[in-house]
């Protein structure tokens, strides 16, 4: 799976996400890439998201709009929120993967509960950071 | 931050050890690719849409991820593809699922976000709606690499393996 959240200098959030899913997986099954609010989700009052892994949990963890609630109904930042989500409720519904989020002022968030994620951010300054593993 | 943008390419099997530091170095320079391809739309005024669709369209065309040219096959040895988009401005949203020819469904999910009335088609429908737009159609085969063909020939092998271990046990208990 790939996907990309971005902040434009308008002040837009926007979060896209692709994927061929799992090998070998049943013909016409769906996993939470296409589902908004499972794998994608953007608003301009929180945060835009997307999500990678085992899509079942996602969907059924509603993953990413509950990030965005988090921080619009208790007030947590971006980090707090998804952290809470990826390591505690995904853990707790037994689901593997991460999340690459960006908010309204630019803060980045990219936790994931696998060995790794290949993720990447580049701000305003125009330094591109690449990770790979969770010690990086 | 004024505007700034992150991007994923996956958690499956990702881990210490796994790959080579050339095969590293491959992923890395993928994902700058990707990351400053964005950045330059970000710094020029381009939206935040455009600069998601661009980075994820690099990716899809990448071999490298599971995503576009390089994904994964279902059970019955083709690729099936599944992308969505949505917008912070305003919540729209487009999402497409089971493709099996579009080029970049990324590109799809947008156009199903901003010239259609519907939020989420699948298969055919989304293959017509395609049409209709004039989009990139590809053969099914472009999306496949050697890397996945092995994983999926030899899941296969090991299903198969077990099929007929699980035949012989079952003999072997009905004789016992």
């Amino acid at each position: 799976t790939v996907g990309c959240a971005a902040l434009d200098k308008e002040g837009n959030l926007a979060a896209g996400t692709s994927t061929g899913g799992i090998m070998n997986k049943r013909y016409g099954r769906v996993g939470d890439s296409p589902i908004i609010g499972a794998g994608t989700y953007a608003n301009n009052t929180t945060c835009a998201i997307s999500a990678t892994g085992q899509g079942e949990y996602f969907i059924r963890g509603v993953v990413a709009h509950d990030i965005s609630s988090l921080m619009e109904y208790k007030g947590m930042n971006l980090k707090e929120a998804s952290k809470k989500v990826i390591n505690e409720k995904l853990k707790t519904l037994g689901g593997k993967g991460g999340i690459i989020a960006i908010d309204r002022y630019g803060n980045i968030a990219d936790p994931f509960n696998t060995e790794g994620m290949f993720r990447g951010y580049i701000l305003d300054d125009g330094t591109p950071v690449v990770k790979f593993y969770k010690e990086d | 931050t004024e505007f700034g943008l992150v991007l994923h390419g996956g958690a499956g099997s990702i881990y210490k050890g796994r790959f080579t530091a050339e095969e590293e170095k491959i992923y890395e320079d993928k994902i700058k690719e990707a990351l400053n391809a964005g950045y330059e739309i970000l710094k020029n005024n381009g939206t935040s849409i455009e600069a998601v669709t661009k980075v994820i369209t690099i990716l899809e065309d990448s071999p490298l991820f599971n995503a576009g040219k390089g994904a994964v096959l279902n059970s019955e040895g083709k690729v099936e593809l599944d992308a969505s988009i949505m917008s912070g401005k305003d919540l729209t949203v487009g999402a497409v699922a089971r493709l099996s020819k579009i080029k970049n469904p990324i590109l799809l999910a947008n156009a199903v976000k901003d010239k259609s009335k519907h939020v989420f088609l699948i298969g055919d429908g989304a293959e017509i709606f395609a049409v209709e737009q004039g989009f990139e159609f590809v053969e099914n085969e472009y999306f496949l690499t050697p890397e996945k063909l092995e994983s999926f020939n030899k899941i296969k092998a090991e299903e198969k393996a077990k099929v007929q271990s699980s035949i012989q046990k079952n003999e072997e208990f009905k004789y016992g």
